[in-house]
């Protein structure tokens, strides 16, 4: 695979909220969202794996500032949802590795998780998209982590 | 915000491989990522929400060509795991809408999820980009998930 690894982006602006345990069926994502476009917040990523017996879990993740806001109506929500908990994390580290001809992403995948890996920064939460792959990490492991994947893909850090 | 969803598509070509139950801890991923690599198996999208005690799943989709050789690279890798589990979905139908300006999500994924939960259409993964909001549904469901969300953004379909 032909592929550039153009930059790492390291964001660490954003808070995560995750609703655990939401009813699987549908109409319920629309519910999460509805009361959170009420609210005006700016959602970036929305991650949800698949699920187990009727229940699910779904992440998503704000700008800071929108965190207090956001979990007021995530929490009005989850208040009729028996079985559902709400948590958050104020401070998440989103390192993002941006790459062009990404078709697959196995190459990079394979060497951002290896490198992480040895820097011993465990990786919470993975999202691609055609021209990333994305690690959610601690805030504490943030920018050694960042380091190691500049080091990896033999890029300096910019800005 | 200024969102202009300019397509809606449907990819129904891929596999989804999950490892539930996969220890939380650096390294892991890339050993999935290198097992998977070294069988030269292309991987599209990869999603991992946050864990919990000590455990999470890991899911990722592949073409469905791909997905004996990677079914057998990645159990072997999970003998070594306890309480791992490997399952797949020979088919899955992964639904995209694409637009430009999305520096939020929240408005596009409130009407996509609405027009999904009113189709009656469950949404059984998500994943975000800077240009899209993806959801993986049955394949029974794809046409009339299509075509609703075709509807809901004021699209027609092509091809
Ligand atoms: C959990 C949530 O995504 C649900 N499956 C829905 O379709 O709305
Ligand atoms: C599950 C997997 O992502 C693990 N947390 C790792 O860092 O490799």
């Amino acid at each position: 695979e032909d592929i550039v690894v153009s930059e790492v982006q390291l964001d660490e602006g954003q808070s995560r909220i995750t609703i655990r345990g939401i009813a699987n069926r549908p109409g319920v994502a629309a519910e999460v969202f509805a009361a959170v476009g009420e609210g005006g917040v700016m959602v970036d990523m929305i991650v949800q794996n698949i699920g187990l017996e009727g229940r699910t879990d779904i992440s998503f993740t704000v700008p800071r500032s929108d965190l207090e806001r956001c979990l007021l109506l995530v929490r009005e929500l989850g208040e009729h949802w028996e079985g559902a908990q709400v948590s958050f994390e104020r401070e998440i580290a989103l390192l993002s590795v941006i790459g062009i001809g990404l078709r697959s992403h196995t190459g990079v995948g394979e060497r951002m998780f290896a490198a992480l890996g040895a820097a011993d920064v465990n990786v919470d939460m993975v999202n691609t998209s055609e021209i990333r792959v994305s690690a959610v990490v601690s805030p504490t492991t943030a920018k050694s982590a960042h380091a190691a994947l500049l080091k990896e893909f033999g890029l300096t850090e910019v800005g």
